[in-house]
């Protein structure tokens, strides 16, 4: 996360291979499912043997005594509809809620959020020195109207994408948090309205922010976790 | 610190099954794995032994796979572990232990059994010891050329069985990532450590960790992407060795997918010239040691085409990678690189989401057929087909999406 600080969000999870390297982000939208970005795995098949998340830490790579972490490994993954870029995770046993583990609400189907809806993207990414990445950072970005949106991208933008508007400072995502949450407030709850997609270049101050449009694919979700 | 199981090659969840003999084997002892390749290795007559890993019971087995009326079947409770050298088809050193079941000699003439003395005869009498059975290629008298027989043809007193040492009989290409030969020593000679137990050296790579690298038994390989296949040794004060593997003359490498505007699976056929981390900064040369020391020479990977600065995944990592120009970020993913579309059926396609989709594909992805839409089991669908959304949401959530905002300011 470039531009943003030191924060708690108790649904990110950091996604690790065999190596127990972080190379993604997740969010856990039921106990014992997380969903991510199809960017970060090989193919909808992929045998994720040794893989894990880590949740319950503010950590990148925290130490063997750190008393909320939870490790669980990933059992299985379930691409969504192609054109989604989303994958569901499943995870070998449900993670145990605690102050430092929460889910995430899903959207109602197609929900649309209310453009300047300011929302908060999490991940243990690259910061480009601006915050410690070693810890878990989140940054606040507004919500940008569709249209509007789609007027900035020359009419690029597609019905399964959601912005958010570039800030001067150079506020966003980066390498490592792909997969991660935008999340945001609605009737005092967060809620997964977008998951972070990588871009050819971090943080823009020129264009807006995309990210994968949850609400569009909640029916899938739900039956996914329901089969 | 030699395990006694360095002997043997282990089947997981795999039992031999033999007709009944007489005598029948020896009852299942009690032991660990390693216990009962101790009493194994000693005892003449034992070549295989089950391990239920569930008891810690052990069944020493006068056979192996390759004895006749003998099969291999799945049962989860046991591990085989068969001796190696009667499953080798090929050689260590000058085939002394060979125990194959090779019986013709490099010229193709097929041996005459140890047991008779016609058409040659021969001081050379089976014995337990030294494994004279049937008519298979010995080595009694440790010829330098390796296990040969007696022939049937009365004017061929002997040949060789020109059978290969191990280090020749499976090649590798590249890097030999993909080797899965049975060559256990490294180029010292040092025994390899199995990849299946943590001493003398503790390691990572756990076999059931990485299913995909073939970490059978003490066999050399490569599962972190080195310059060759290598292992952790027996010994104590050298973690780890490279071994000597004949590189592939007659087999081209494995194809990979190149790609260029894009990436497919995990990027190892990238060959595309993105150059710049996601984060702007531009990637360090592959033939440069500066800022980041490493051992990924473009000269020792040549099919990893480690071009200029350019994205590559030669480790077989998530996804196209390279070392960074900027001392404080040794390594970044290229994951803005876009993903090659899935490979689509060339079945049938639809647009968008599919809305408009009225074709007869009927099988799910994984191949599980679809109710029928008309049909109330075994799904009850929970929607109306085509209700209509509704305008305004009576947005509820519970037990989600809260958290303790105390948190947020306070730091750990």
């Amino acid at each position: 996360i470039v531009g943003g600080q030191p924060g708690n969000s108790p649904w990110t999870v950091s996604i690790r291979n065999r190596e127990g390297v972080h190379f993604c982000g997740g969010s856990l939208v039921k106990e014992q499912w997380v969903i991510s970005t199809r960017q970060c795995f090989s193919s909808c098949n992929a045998d994720l043997t040794g893989y894990e998340v880590q949740l319950g830490t503010l950590f990148k790579d925290p130490g063997p005594g750190d008393p909320d972490q939870q490790t669980i490994p990933i059992v299985r993954i379930v691409c969504g509809p192609s054109e989604s870029q989303l994958v569901m995770l499943k995870l070998a046993r449900p993670a145990t809620l605690t102050r430092r583990v929460a889910l995430i609400c899903l959207p109602p189907e197609r929900y649309v959020v209310p453009a300047g809806t300011v929302c908060e993207i999490a991940g243990w990414g690259e910061t480009r020195g601006t915050a410690d990445g070693s810890v878990l950072n989140v940054a606040q970005l507004p919500v940008l109207a569709h249209s509007e949106c789609n007027r900035a991208l020359r009419g690029r933008l597609k019905e399964s994408e959601l912005c958010t508007a570039p800030l001067r400072a150079g506020v966003g995502a980066c390498e490592g948090d792909y997969g991660g949450p935008l999340a945001c407030l609605t009737a005092d709850c967060w809620v997964l309205e977008g998951v972070i997609t990588p871009s050819r270049v971090c943080a823009r101050t020129d264009q807006p922010a995309l990210f994968i449009r949850v609400s569009l694919y909640v029916d899938w979700i739900d039956k996914v976790m329901k089969m | 610190h030699r395990s006694p199981l360095n002997d043997f090659q282990r089947l997981r969840a795999t039992e031999l099954l033999a007709v009944p003999v007489d005598p029948p084997p020896p009852l299942p002892e009690q032991g660990t794995a390693e216990q009962c390749a101790q009493r194994c290795a000693t005892s003449l007559a034992c070549r295989a032994f089950h391990h239920d890993q569930q008891s810690q019971l052990c069944q020493l087995l006068p056979w192996t796979q390759h004895s006749p009326h003998i099969q291999l079947q799945k049962n989860i409770r046991y591990d085989l572990y068969q001796k190696k050298d009667y499953l080798r088809d090929c050689i260590v050193g000058d085939g002394s232990s060979y125990r194959g079941t090779r019986a013709t000699t490099e010229k193709g003439l097929r041996c005459q059994h140890w047991q008779a003395t016609t058409p040659h005869d021969h001081r050379f009498l089976p014995s337990p010891r030294n494994g004279l059975e049937e008519n298979y290629c010995r080595n009694p008298d440790r010829d330098k050329r390796g296990p040969w027989c007696y022939t049937v043809d009365p004017n061929v007193r002997h040949q060789s069985c020109g059978i290969k040492k191990c280090e020749d009989a499976v090649c590798m290409t590249c890097n030999g990532e993909d080797y899965r030969g049975t060559v256990d020593h490294t180029e010292s000679g040092t025994e390899c450590q199995r990849w299946d137990l943590q001493h003398p050296h503790k390691h990572p790579y756990h076999p059931n960790k990485y299913p995909d690298k073939g970490l059978d038994d003490n066999y050399c390989r490569n599962p972190d992407s080195s310059e060759r296949p290598w292992c952790y040794t027996t010994d104590p004060r050298r973690e780890r060795e490279y071994c000597h593997i004949r590189i592939c003359t007659e087999k081209r490498p494995r194809p990979v997918n190149v790609t260029n505007g894009c990436f497919r699976g995990k990027g190892e056929g990238y060959r595309g010239r993105v150059n710049v981390t996601v984060s702007g900064i531009p990637c360090q040369r592959w033939d440069s040691q500066v800022p980041h020391k490493h051992h990924f020479m473009p000269s020792k990977y040549p099919c990893k085409d480690l071009q200029e600065n350019y994205c590559r995944n030669p480790d077989g990592s998530e996804a196209p990678w390279c070392f960074t120009s900027r001392p404080t970020v040794r390594i970044a993913f290229c994951f803005h690189i876009r993903r090659c579309p899935d490979e689509q059926d060339a079945q049938e396609c639809y647009h968008g989401h599919g809305k408009h989709y009225h074709g007869h594909v009927s099988k799910t992805r994984k191949g599980i057929t679809c109710q029928p839409w008309a049909a109330q089991t075994p799904h009850v669908p929970h929607w109306q087909h085509g209700a209509p959304h509704h305008g305004e949401y009576a947005v509820t959530f519970e037990q989600c999406g809260q958290r303790d905002e105390r948190l947020q300011q306070k730091g750990r």
